[in-house]
């Protein structure tokens, strides 16, 4: 049975796809079965991916199935998933159609689970479902926090303006796990883009770890130009560059989330 | 009659509020007066102008009036102005409460043109308006986009997935030209983060040129460290550190802005 996580942060450009592409792509290199969950109208994780330029014209034209079809009109998730270049490491594609979600979630019935409930008849062919949102805390960042019973994974970027938003993130954590997921946990949370020139990194990395007592990972992902070029490639960075920070720093993590396992 | 820009571009962390704040400031510096209005319940802006310690309290508590009050509930913007440590720089505040809008306003009368209506009354007191949007393309940021006469000043980021959501975020400015706002133009697309250091920032640089061949601005922000420094004191780069790098770029880029006005 797959262990999901979400993750989010309302923070806009804080590394929540490029930590969801990476880690996966180290759990898959390591004998893992991993699904990714686009649930982003922005659709990065799709082709962080680099689903074929042929699909990736075809979903934003609308005629492939995507997550919004899985949410919206019911279709199978086992219908919807694609396969990657890597092995072990499948797809549930998003595009930009899904920003009309939003709205059109509003009316439906339990319309919090409806991602939960769509994930459910595959959950057994995974080790982990690792499920990308938009910065924001709508309808879809609910639909994944509600499906996430192996907890949501914070990405902090280290700068002054991601600590703002974090107080308003956890109150909606406790909103999901009070009223539509008991099992919603922290489960990390991850530095990310610190740059060691400067102190603003250090001052902002202190705080949140006096915010997270237990919960930051020991592991702190740097600023690395590579992490940002491999997107352009539809490749991650284990195969684009799996010598720089960028991947020995998402190596480390994945072995650390893995060693948090109960 | 104040010229009112707005601030979007759905993909989170390229530079919306740090432009809309540190252009605001020089041109307060330079003599106009100018009005923030923060459409983003991150209130990044909000914080960023430095609002006191002690009404940044009460704006999370919900005691003092905000955007969401004049949106929602139909105060009078003029009630909600704050000024802020800079003369002829005033700020219309967020607060976390603005992220329940985005679901109240959809059962509203004319919801797309509410923002419009309600800065309707003070356009006569300030040259310019510039409006912060938060990393959607929702009902919040078709608000701002309505009330933006002057037009929609887009930031790019100089990375890859910053390239992806331009084609949706041009899709919304057309329906919202075509039934909302026929004033509504790009006035200028921004470079932001440009890290000289690194091929990618040229490459995107390079795309964005051709995508939108007439509308880039000459002037690139750089990346640099003291624009992600100064919110922490509640300042704007024009006071933390005028003779910096991203200080310089920003008053180049308002010099340019100003160039362009009809
Ligand atoms: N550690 C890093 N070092 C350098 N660049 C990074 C790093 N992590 C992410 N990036 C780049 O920074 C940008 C923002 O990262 P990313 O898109 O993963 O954030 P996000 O939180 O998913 O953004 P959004 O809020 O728009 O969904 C991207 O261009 C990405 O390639
Ligand atoms: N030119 C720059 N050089 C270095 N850092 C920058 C620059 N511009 C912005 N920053 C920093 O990068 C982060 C993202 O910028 P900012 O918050 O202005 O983007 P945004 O588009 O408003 O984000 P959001 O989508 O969350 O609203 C902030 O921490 C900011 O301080
Ligand atoms: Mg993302
Ligand atoms: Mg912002």
């Amino acid at each position: 049975m797959a262990k999901v996580y979400t993750f989010a942060n309302q923070k806009g450009g804080v590394g929540k796809t490029t930590s969801v592409v990476n880690i996966s792509a180290f759990l898959a290199a390591q004998g893992c079965s991993a699904l990714v969950v686009d649930v982003d109208p922005q659709a990065n994780a799709t082709s962080s991916l680099g689903l074929e330029e042929h699909l990736a014209e075809s979903l934003k034209s609308g005629d492939e199935a995507t997550v919004y079809h899985a949410l919206i009109e019911g279709a199978p998730v086992s219908q919807i998933i694609q396969t990657t270049r890597r092995p072990r490491l499948h797809l549930v594609p998003s595009s930009p159609a899904l920003a009309g979600a939003e709205v059109e979630l509003v009316g439906m019935l339990a319309r919090e689970t409806l991602l939960r409930k769509a994930l459910a008849p595959v959950l057994r062919h995974y080790d982990y479902v690792m499920i990308d949102t938009p910065p924001s805390l709508g309808l879809l960042t609910v639909n994944a926090l509600t499906a996430a019973d192996g907890g949501v994974i914070i990405p902090v970027q280290c700068e002054y303006l991601a600590l703002e938003g974090l107080g308003q993130l956890l109150r909606t954590v406790n909103l999901v796990r009070d009223s539509l997921n008991p099992r919603l946990t922290i489960a990390g949370v991850v530095l990310t883009m610190y740059d060691t020139r400067t102190r603003l990194s250090q001052e902002v990395a202190d705080e949140v770890r006096r915010y997270f007592p237990k919960q930051v990972f020991k592991t702190v992902i740097p600023r690395n130009v590579r992490l940002s070029e491999a997107p352009s490639f539809g490749e991650t960075i284990l195969t684009y560059s799996p010598g720089s920070a960028g991947a020995l720093a998402y190596g480390a993590l994945t072995d650390e989330l893995l060693g948090r396992q109960v």
